[in-house]
């Protein structure tokens, strides 16, 4: 919040939009704008009527550089747009830059989100640090309702609950690499680097980056679902294979490509299986391992085709590790792999597990 | 050794970065005093963002503040 806990004495606050972005059509922004206080209307008690003259609660315009409030804005990029608390004159007011590109979808910067983001200010919410959190500072697309459980927290306390009980579903917390129970949906290297996914996150490890950097998996790649199931790299072919429930991605490099996405059952796998828990390639072997539930499948890169005696069962051919692996990664003859919060160094020669660490030991925790 | 341009320009952005959203005071200050206050300034913005505090314009405290975003500070009050 800002300090002194501003906010509106009244749940209906009017709002009126005073000028057009010519980046899309009026509807559109009028859809983006209505959308974006629909956001903040469905966790609280506030009701938002449009007016057409006189002073709004919230005054919306589009303007660049120096745009009548001694705030100006810097041309493309940098700032997107800001919002005053609640109050009377400008309080509440909200500005875009008109210096940008507006969309509504993931290309350059989408005003539902902004707009959301900036309504937060309008209506008392000051910036979260919660990376994955709708008043984080920092722009980041994403699809769906953008409101996390920060988010809500911060808005409720200063409105309280929808009385109507809308439904909806919150972002979750950005998971924090030091959580003692934190587990992995799935990890693989990308060209001598290592990229761990986690929820809508991934963490980035590069040899020359002393901390892992973490990012949502939409602002890299808006095409990929929010929640990845395995991954695995082939670097023969340059390639990062993503699977996310019967479909598959390729990366090459951090570029998606085109061609995909593909149905996994295109690898050879029967149309029984609806996702894959983990995926890993042996590079001394050149066959990328497969895990579903408590088997696991072997297909072979040279042929494309699945090799035949599979599935197998993750418990013999893996003693010491239990039946079912949610992430796995293969360095100089080891199998590191992460189930819940453990992670299980398997010797690949020795055919046994060496060492076993809590999963988040990969993030220097 | 003389500052090389690309970190001239890192210290005009972190300044003008840090002057909008972490209340640094525009103008000049005695001499030592200037440097602390922006190594102050970039710890503040390092907490904030969950990065290393360091007090030093590394190369993910430059990134981040090179990303396009809000422009209502991040810390202190609102005027």
């Amino acid at each position: 919040h800002f300090p002194r806990d501003l906010k509106w004495k009244t749940t209906n606050v009017t709002f009126r939009i005073l000028n057009y972005t010519p980046d899309l059509k009026k509807k559109v922004v009028d859809r983006a704008v209505r959308k974006a206080l629909n956001v903040w209307s469905k966790v609280t008690p506030l009701r938002f009527t449009k007016t057409f003259d006189g002073t709004a609660d919230i005054m919306i315009s589009f303007g660049t550089k120096e745009h009548g409030d001694f705030n100006p804005f810097d041309g493309p990029e940098g700032l997107l747009a800001h919002a005053y608390p609640p109050g009377i004159g400008i309080g509440g007011d909200t500005h875009f830059d008109e210096d940008e590109t507006w969309t509504e979808d993931y290309h350059a910067f989408n005003l539902f989100l902004v707009a959301a983001h900036e309504f937060g200010h309008a209506l008392g919410m000051a910036h979260s640090s919660d990376p994955g959190s709708l008043m984080y500072p920092v722009y980041s697309y994403a699809k769906g309702f953008p409101l996390s459980e920060d988010d809500i927290e911060g808005i409720q306390s200063l409105y309280g609950e929808n009385p109507d009980h809308e439904k909806f579903k919150p972002k979750p917390i950005a998971p924090e690499k030091c959580d003692p129970e934190l587990s992995f949906d799935a990890i693989t290297e990308l060209r001598g680097e290592t990229i761990i996914f986690k929820d809508r996150f991934y963490w980035r490890l590069h040899p020359n980056m002393p901390e892992p950097e973490q990012t949502l998996i939409k602002n890299t790649w808006p095409e990929i679902p929010n929640k990845v199931d395995a991954a695995y790299e082939n670097p023969e072919r340059d390639v990062v294979i993503i699977f996310s429930g019967i479909k598959m991605w390729a990366l090459n490099g951090y570029t998606l490509v085109d061609g995909y996405p593909k149905y996994i059952h295109k690898l050879g796998l029967p149309k029984t299986v609806r996702k894959i828990d983990a995926a890993v390639n042996i590079r001394d072997t050149g066959k990328t391992l497969l895990f579903v539930d408590e088997e696991y499948w072997s297909f072979d890169e040279q042929t494309g085709t699945m090799d035949t005696g599979y599935p197998r069962s993750i418990e013999d051919d893996f003693p010491g590790i239990g039946d079912e692996v949610d992430a796995a990664a293969y360095h100089y003859g080891y199998l590191n792999l992460y189930h819940e919060h453990t992670q299980f160094e398997y010797s690949y020669s020795a055919r046994k597990v060496v060492r076993i660490m809590r999963a988040n030991s990969i993030l220097n925790c | 050794k003389p500052i090389s341009t690309e970190e001239k320009d890192k210290a005009v952005l972190a300044k003008k970065y840090l002057q909008r959203f972490y209340g640094m005071p525009a103008g000049l200050q005695r001499p030592g005093k200037s440097s602390d206050l922006m190594q102050q300034k970039i710890r503040e913005m390092q907490e904030f963002f969950k990065l290393e505090v360091t007090g030093k314009l590394d190369d993910k405290t430059v990134e981040l503040m090179e990303m396009a975003r809000c422009g209502v500070p991040d810390v202190a009050e609102y005027n």
